[in-house]
């Protein structure tokens, strides 16, 4: 597990356990997480390993009709971390707002992340959803409803205030690194980072809804929903008896 | 809607819901097993090609397009259940990084898939609820029938998902961040052991 994993997964752990707060896995695609992005939804997947989202490459406000934008999302709090990595070992909450971790291991002592929470305010979504509508004849939508996909809304963001460096204490490292990997081509890829750089504003952990499209252009983000609802109304897709082959 | 956070789920669970999907890919004829053996391994190691893969089955099963598996003499036409089965353990192999993938292609030529699958369920089953870091023995049996390669094999493939073996002792070192990564794995290596166990 990278330790871009490690940190996002402890951070989902300690800000909200048992929650519906999902852990960044990669840091390359953190901006396409930003609050309004479009995210699809594994179809067959597990709560045992997660990784549910998939990121595209737009967000709603580029499926809308032209128009004002919407309030930037606020913020709803700050928080510092120290050694993240140890987190679920001494977490305390000293104020609603701040957690310290004293850690023994794993991170070095001096990495401190500290992360922000964003989150779209409802009222900028009433007025978006008011003066609004759908781009119907938006490729990405077309595409997306001919395939029957279910589309999600990135809602709310933890994201880091500061770029901060991480290091590990490096326990096990280079134990892979053996010449007996070098023909798989595995001796850079084994070898554990040391150190990763999170930039500013990199989101490490998002709460999505899902985006619900009723006729052609009118749309709506529903606080409550459940797996058997879909995206696009049903029987708008056509059927086509297609071959894949794999191999 | 999203259900994705924490499990709440025991190792049980766990193999109960990879053994229900190893079920409907066991009901694949042999030549169709075999030929998703042969196209997995050389998927494995190529982690976009894998989602992509992942990605193109998921539309299928959307519009209700039929899939078929390369095969001789004839292509074997999946079933529905086969797909998501498929499906479920694309998911797991795309979690696991590109260098355990190519490890796993390696086990696999090794024939060692059913001791590390022994070794991750082992430790799995003693420490799936644990949610503190700690050292733990190994049962010395487990990696007792391995030899020098193979265990430097193992140890990078398990350590990679977060299980450091050490040799002294034995022992492991357990750490709950790293259980997504361990449960994919296992998952992995099922599917594997149960489409090599009659090539």
């Amino acid at each position: 597990m990278t330790m871009f994993e490690n940190v996002t997964r402890a951070l989902a752990r300690q800000l909200n356990p048992r929650g519906d707060l999902t852990p960044l896995d990669s840091l390359i695609d953190f901006k396409r997480f930003h609050p309004f992005c479009l995210v699809l939804r594994k179809r067959k997947s597990t709560l045992f390993w997660g990784a549910r989202y998939v990121h595209t490459d737009y967000t709603l406000l580029d499926v809308l009709e032209p128009g004002s934008s919407p309030s930037d999302p606020t913020d709803s709090g700050n928080f510092s971390f120290k050694n993240m990595l140890d987190a679920r070992v001494e977490g305390d909450v000293d104020v609603p707002k701040t957690v310290k971790v004293k850690g023994t291991a794993g991170l070095s002592r001096s990495s401190t992340l500290e992360v922000q929470t964003l989150s779209v305010a409802p009222t900028a979504l009433e007025n978006l959803h008011k003066e609004r509508k759908l781009s119907a004849d938006h490729p990405f939508l077309k595409e997306m409803r001919e395939r029957g996909e279910n589309l999600y809304v990135v809602m709310e963001v933890v994201e880091t205030l500061q770029e901060v460096t991480l290091e590990r204490a490096g326990k096990a490292e280079g134990c892979f690194s053996l010449p007996f990997f070098a023909p798989l081509g595995l001796q850079g890829s084994v070898n554990h980072k040391e150190a990763v750089t999170i930039p500013k504003g990199c989101v490490l952990a998002y709460r999505v809804r899902q985006l619900m499209v009723n006729g052609k252009d009118e749309w709506g983000i529903p606080h409550i929903c459940n797996d058997s609802m879909q995206t696009f109304p049903p029987g708008e897709k056509p059927g086509e008896g297609k071959f894949i082959l794999i191999q | 809607a999203s259900d994705v956070g924490e499990m709440h789920e025991d190792f049980k669970t766990l193999k109960e819901e990879v053994q229900r999907e190893t079920q409907e890919v066991e009901k694949l004829s042999p030549v169709g097993r075999s030929s998703l053996l042969t196209s997995l391994s050389h998927l494995l190691g190529k982690k976009k090609e894998l989602q992509d893969l992942e990605q193109t089955l998921e539309g299928a099963l959307d519009k209700g397009h039929e899939v078929t598996l390369e095969a001789l003499p004839k292509d074997v036409l999946l079933s529905k259940d086969a797909m998501d089965a498929i499906l479920y353990f694309l998911g797991a192999l795309t979690v696991l990084s590109e260098a355990q993938q190519k490890l796993l292609v390696k086990s696999l030529e090794k024939k060692i898939l059913p001791v590390q699958l022994k070794l991750v369920e082992s430790t799995m089953e003693k420490n799936f609820l644990q949610d503190k870091e700690g050292v733990f023995p190994l049962q010395p049996d487990l990696l007792s029938s391995l030899g020098e390669e193979e265990l430097i094999l193992t140890e990078a493939l398990v350590g990679l998902s977060g299980l450091e073996v050490q040799r002294s002792g034995p022992q492991y070192t357990w750490d709950p961040d790293t259980l997504p990564h361990l449960c994919a794995l296992y998952a992995g290596l099922s599917l594997l052991q149960l489409l090599s166990k009659n090539s």
